[in-house]
């Protein structure tokens, strides 16, 4: 169970705050507008009006005793800038900081935040990944341009086994097929004799290339 | 290789296209302000300047042929709207469509965008995913409360074999380890006598609860 502290209740913020809270994490939400404190106050262990630019309003809130300090007091770089060195000089052992922009980051870098997020950014690369995977509805990385991913079969593959697909170790396509989804249910490391239904979502490791070529979304 | 249409050019459209051109897809970035279409000049297919408010532009620049619209003009609430009835109005078949908040959400919703996106939302979920599974850089999920996760084995694990973990089929922790990362190396679908390492990485399938239990990060 993780101790965190969120300062700033925006859109970014709030989302990190309840969704730590709704897991059963213990999460004090700061912020220094009050109704914004209010909104949180169900979707948080508590929820506090507080200047995180002050020194003595940290060290009141006692957050020493976080694991985590997330600062997502958005558009004021100097207040997120402030906030993020006070939290380190007070002693919490991990600070992420969100940034506005890329100087705003690499700002954020300089003065030691532990990581710096850019949550547009990111949104739009994780939109732009499922674009190209039109079906794929996320991907995990497991190293530069090799990953997992949740692609369609292409029609020419409806009824095949995976090994009739090419879709086994050292098979045409270069993918492994480690778990297939079919309606609710999820079939783990299938063998190779399992058939291809319509429907299934099959979850393939392989490099970009691979599972660009196999999936019927693409092309 | 997909046809995009990006609208607005702001951190959340930019990095859009910019994913998408670089992953050799084709991209026509939009925004009505000049410097912000200069920006995008090299990170795109073409980048031109236009009112997205304007049928008469829209049909100018031959948006019908394109597959996916993203409308990512941001605060201005009624652009948005406006873009995202006329894109569909001149026929283009899936439009994507960036919320500020709930409400706007709703109105996007309503008015037929075919996937509405909340970006600092969905960030902060990541995030808080990422900071409950500490040294988990991602999570795929595969169904609701069950998913693919990277874990860092417990230091009691080091050194055992999957099974005697209880990391197999069937074993004590209930996980299915469907790879492992050792460095920069990636073992899919690793047998019962590979033992467990100091730095692997177990890419994991789960319940919530079980890869909690296990994370070596979380407790
Ligand atoms: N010094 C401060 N102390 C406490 N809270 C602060 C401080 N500065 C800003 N905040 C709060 O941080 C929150 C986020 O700030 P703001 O709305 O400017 O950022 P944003 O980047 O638009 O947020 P988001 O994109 O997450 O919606 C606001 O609720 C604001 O009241
Ligand atoms: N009617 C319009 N036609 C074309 N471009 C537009 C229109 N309205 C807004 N834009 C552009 O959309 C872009 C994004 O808008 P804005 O910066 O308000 O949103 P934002 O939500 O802050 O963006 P982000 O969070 O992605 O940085 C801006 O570059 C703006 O010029």
């Amino acid at each position: 169970k993780r101790q965190v502290l969120v300062i700033g209740l925006g859109r970014f913020g709030s989302s990190v705050a309840a969704t730590l809270f709704d897991r059963g994490h213990d999460v004090l939400a700061v912020d220094h507008n009050e109704r914004r404190v209010q909104e949180m106050v169900s979707r948080s262990t508590h929820a506090v009006q507080a200047e995180a630019t002050s020194e003595a309003a940290l060290r009141e809130l006692g957050v020493k005793n976080f694991d985590v300090a997330v600062v997502a007091a958005g558009h004021d770089v100097q207040s997120s800038v402030l906030a993020t060195v006070l939290l380190q000089r007070i002693g919490v052992p991990y600070v992420v900081s969100r940034a506005q922009d890329e100087v705003h980051g690499l700002i954020l870098e300089k003065i030691g935040a532990h990581a710096v997020v850019y949550p547009e950014k990111e949104s739009g690369e994780r939109l732009a990944h499922n674009l190209a995977y039109r079906e794929v509805m996320d991907y995990l990385e497991l190293s530069a341009g090799f990953g997992v991913s949740k692609i369609t079969p292409p029609p020419a593959m409806l009824g095949k086994t995976l090994e009739e697909a090419g879709l086994v170790a050292r098979g045409t396509m270069g993918l492994t097929i480690l778990a297939i989804k079919r309606g609710a249910q999820v079939m783990l490391t299938p063998d190779r004799f399992e058939r291809i239904q319509p429907g299934d979502i099959l979850v393939a490791a392989g490099t970009d290339e691979q599972l660009e070529k196999v999936d019927a979304a693409l092309g």
